[in-house]
């Protein structure tokens, strides 16, 4: 049995959904 | 000595690899370009699980960036086809019922004890290593409320025009339409020509197909009560909002069709075992509206009856409809005025709203229960039709 302890996650920040889309839309934007 | 190498055959761990490049194409053919009659016949939110499967991946390797990317353009992604597919009842369920699965996904693989106590030994080895993706739960939380809202907003479009023709108009008790008040002309937008004149029929049919689609797309059941809460509220507050300004309505005939109808409605809440959502008692100002048109008004006795009755009506709806109601022939008299101030003196103490009208457009906090699945990822086969041969079962 084993009882290692878990390595702890590392967090990932995330934008908020409406930043996600100012991102995306901006990317819209630049491209072609 | 001859020594015999058994090869054990690779077991599917229940990851999917793919590579960086290959990203905009996952998500276009798992997202922005899928068809969810595709997946007719395949485990309901396959396309949560497949997500789920590349996201464990990208974890395994512990690559932060392939994470973050996945996540983000998938989130784009859903946007896009609610965006393009905004009066599409079907697409936005599904979305909806992806949305949430890949929630509930990353909370049950989360590593999170407090998320885990369903699981499987087996579905513990699929949790994350690395990464705590707590930050985009609570994205794709506020994106399912997003999607919630125009799954909602497109249900009713398509009830509204429905409701006064099924709830108050239409006559399919036998014989009621001799009792119908005299000297009221039925409304020529909605009967004459019967070109916008439904049945309640058509009400049960609708809400049947929406109920079906959103069991079939593995939409969580406390989700599709909480959908039939809101869409019966809406029913309730249209019907009780007509009748509040509609005198032909305001009889005794009326009154009589309506709590049939509404106890057609509640049929079909216990026939689809909806019984328990809450949706029935957003009715109850129409039931009790529909009483007050059948009780007596006459005496002082009539007038605490309604009293005790109709405690979901405030005092001035109830004065409103008293003061709309017609009498259905000669025979019976109209409300008097002595009776109306009977009704006042008694409910004076009541704290009422001062709002004559109900908000149709109120809608209810939604709730998103954490639904963990019992399926285990290395049991998901993904089907040719969904083109996703370059993601590789590791």
């Amino acid at each position: 049995t084993s009882h290692r302890p878990p390595r702890p996650r590392v967090l990932l920040k995330a934008p908020t959904l409406a930043e996600m889309e100012e991102m995306n839309i901006s990317e819209e934007e630049e491209s072609p | 000595r001859q020594v015999t190498v058994q090869r054990k055959e690779k077991d599917f761990q229940g990851m999917l690899e793919y590579s960086k490049e290959d990203e905009p194409l996952l998500v276009r053919n798992l997202v922005t370009d899928l068809k969810p009659q595709a997946l007719s016949g395949t485990v309901p939110c396959l396309p949560a699980y497949i997500l789920y499967m590349c996201i464990r991946h990208a974890d395994y390797v512990n690559d932060d960036l392939k994470v973050h990317s996945l996540l983000t353009s998938t989130i784009n992604g859903i946007k896009k086809v609610l965006k393009k597919h905004n009066d599409d009842f079907e697409m936005t369920s599904f979305w909806l019922s992806n949305t949430c699965r890949l929630l509930h996904c990353l909370k049950q693989y989360s590593g999170d004890e407090g998320f885990m106590t369903q699981n499987t030994p087996k579905q513990n080895e699929h949790c994350l290593k690395n990464f705590d993706l707590t930050e985009y739960r609570q994205v794709l939380s506020d994106l399912s409320i997003q999607i919630y809202q125009q799954l909602i907003k497109i249900a009713e479009g398509m009830l509204q025009p429905m409701i006064v023709s099924a709830m108050l108009e239409n006559e399919s008790i036998q014989g009621l339409s001799g009792v119908k008040p005299t000297g009221y002309r039925k409304r020529s937008s909605s009967m004459v020509d019967g070109d916008n004149s439904y049945s309640l029929d058509a009400i049960v049919r609708q809400m049947n197909s929406f109920h079906s689609v959103m069991c079939d797309q593995g939409l969580d059941p406390e989700i599709i009560q909480q959908v039939f809460k809101q869409l019966f509220y809406m029913i309730n507050a249209v019907a009780l909002n007509n009748l509040l300004l509609r005198k032909d309505v305001c009889s005794w005939s009326t009154g009589m069709q309506l709590r049939y109808n509404i106890s057609q409605l509640e049929e079909w809440l216990r026939g689809k075992n909806l019984h328990q959502s809450g949706a029935a008692e957003t009715m109850e100002p129409l039931i009790h509206a529909a009483q007050l048109l059948q009780l007596k008004k006459k005496t002082p006795e009539d007038a605490e009856a309604i009293c005790t009755l109709c405690t979901s009506l405030s005092t001035q709806q109830i004065v409103k409809i008293l003061n709309l109601y017609t009498p259905l022939n000669e025979f019976e008299e109209r409300v008097t005025v002595a009776f109306i101030r009977t009704i006042q003196a008694q409910l004076q103490d009541r704290n009422d709203p001062q709002q004559l009208l109900l908000d149709f457009k109120h809608m209810f906090p939604v709730l998103f229960p954490f639904n963990p699945s019992s399926l285990t990822m290395d049991s998901i086969h993904i089907p040719a039709a969904l083109n996703l041969e370059f993601l590789n079962e590791v």
